[in-house]
């Protein structure tokens, strides 16, 4: 089971869609698929058309041991795919959870407490907010990669040695297996010299773990959640599901290497 | 003096981009502006090229009254203008803070000492991070007026209803002051038929409260953080330049009706 959290604490640079959309594509490539909300804004969760009422099994209710990991998921459109979503009261929970005893690790003891009968699926991924609080905390101490979702703009390589620090922080404290294994570049437009002068920089910075695929700025992957659809039931013909299929099948072509 | 925030939790919508440059726009236009950085990502200081070591001044050393606002206070490349950059600490604050006395109030209370010899500026513009934690409270508490800064894209109006709630909450506890007196839509494309459905959507829902004024996509928006330099310094015929002026015009043309 591949455990992979979608990261970066700039805002708007493509991780909810990415998250969605990769699942999507790895789960039509036959794995089992299980989305995790951890974004108090709940844009996973409205791009898949299913937020949860506040009583309602949630993220929340998971990380404050309400309930189980395996009483929130809901299935989605997409065969094979899973999806815990969140609730309002997320936007509360790094207030509420900051005096907790083992407050980084709740979510891994969820999983663990859900893995304990084997493996209920083939890859697990965390829908981050733009932050490095403790929703994202908790995504790193729970997955073994990270993938940084990356705009290729002036932002993005500043905040990249931050994201890196917390990352290794992480590693050394609570997580050893932790991994920053790929980095995705979206929102590319190949027409700009700004765009190509950053994925130039970036795959000098960090060689071997660019993806070669590059997700392309493309209206459908904005309108689509508008539908509640994943790009491949919303353009199955656009070049947005083109680049999420290409991203699918090079993560798992990496399970090959491994 | 006018203190503005330009707030929503929405991640990458332009906030960072409209406070420097309707900061720039509006000391053209003969006022005094003062720019304060709440976000822990430093992008406001990144953008005017001032980011400070972590023993100088900073709206990190204001929040924990380690330094006065005065000495916070940088100049920057445009005259009338002046910045208070933040430090790496700033994304510590919101735990470090949580149990402070007022916690919510520490940036008001720091302004109304500055002020207490009259008013040493015109407009005071609060960058806030993509969330509503501590730092956007704060914001929010010692600002007269809001302006949500929105991307016209589906998750720009699922957002919004969070963030009134906030913004009355904080109008209620803390600031009776404050008001919601503006929208600005943001790297809006009218090409794109989403895009024009939201400015629609945003204009029904918030009649008199959206700006006539749209701030469009354009690339030297994107390019001109990597100089240090505001849009007008950078590229002072474009079309990013022409609406941040409009922009102004139309936020001191409120003045006239208050
Ligand atoms: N490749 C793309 N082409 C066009 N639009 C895109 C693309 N990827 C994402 N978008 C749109 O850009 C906006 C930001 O994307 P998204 O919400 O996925 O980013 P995020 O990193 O999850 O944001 P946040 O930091 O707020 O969680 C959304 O409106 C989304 O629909
Ligand atoms: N009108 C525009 N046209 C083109 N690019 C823009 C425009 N406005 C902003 N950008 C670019 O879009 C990205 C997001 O903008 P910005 O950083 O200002 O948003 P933000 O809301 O401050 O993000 P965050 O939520 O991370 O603080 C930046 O790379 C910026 O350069
Ligand atoms: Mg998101
Ligand atoms: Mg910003």
């Amino acid at each position: 089971m591949r455990q992979i959290a979608l990261v970066n604490q700039k805002g708007g640079v493509g991780k909810t869609t990415t998250t969605v959309n990769l699942g999507a594509a790895l789960a039509l490539g036959g794995k089992r698929v299980v989305l995790v909300d951890l974004d108090p804004q709940a844009n996973l969760s409205l791009h898949l058309g299913s937020v949860v009422g506040s009583g309602a099994p949630s993220s929340y209710r998971v990380l404050t041991a309400q309930c189980s990991f395996a009483e929130a998921l809901v299935d989605t459109s997409t065969d094979g795919m899973r999806l815990m979503p969140t609730d309002i009261h997320l936007s509360g929970a790094e207030l509420e959870l900051a005096a907790a005893l083992g407050r980084e690790t709740l979510l891994r003891d969820a999983i663990e407490e859900w893995c304990k009968d084997g493996e209920p699926c083939d890859y697990l991924l965390f829908d981050c907010p733009p932050s490095l609080g403790l929703l994202s905390i908790n995504a790193l101490s729970a997955a073994d990669e990270a993938f940084l979702v990356v705009q290729t703009e002036f932002f993005a390589l500043q905040g990249m040695s931050k994201l890196l620090e917390v990352i290794e922080l992480v590693k050394k404290r609570m997580n050893p297996r932790l991994e920053c294994t790929g980095l995705i570049p979206c929102l590319y437009d190949n027409r700009l010299r700004l765009a190509r002068e950053v994925l130039g920089e970036l795959r000098s910075y960090f060689p071997d773990r660019v993806f070669a695929t590059t997700i392309g700025q493309n209206v459908k992957l904005a309108e689509s959640p508008s539908f509640g659809k994943t790009i491949f039931e919303y353009a199955p013909q656009s070049s947005g599901a083109r680049d999420y299929t290409a991203l699918g099948q090079a993560v798992l072509a990496m399970e090959e290497i491994a």
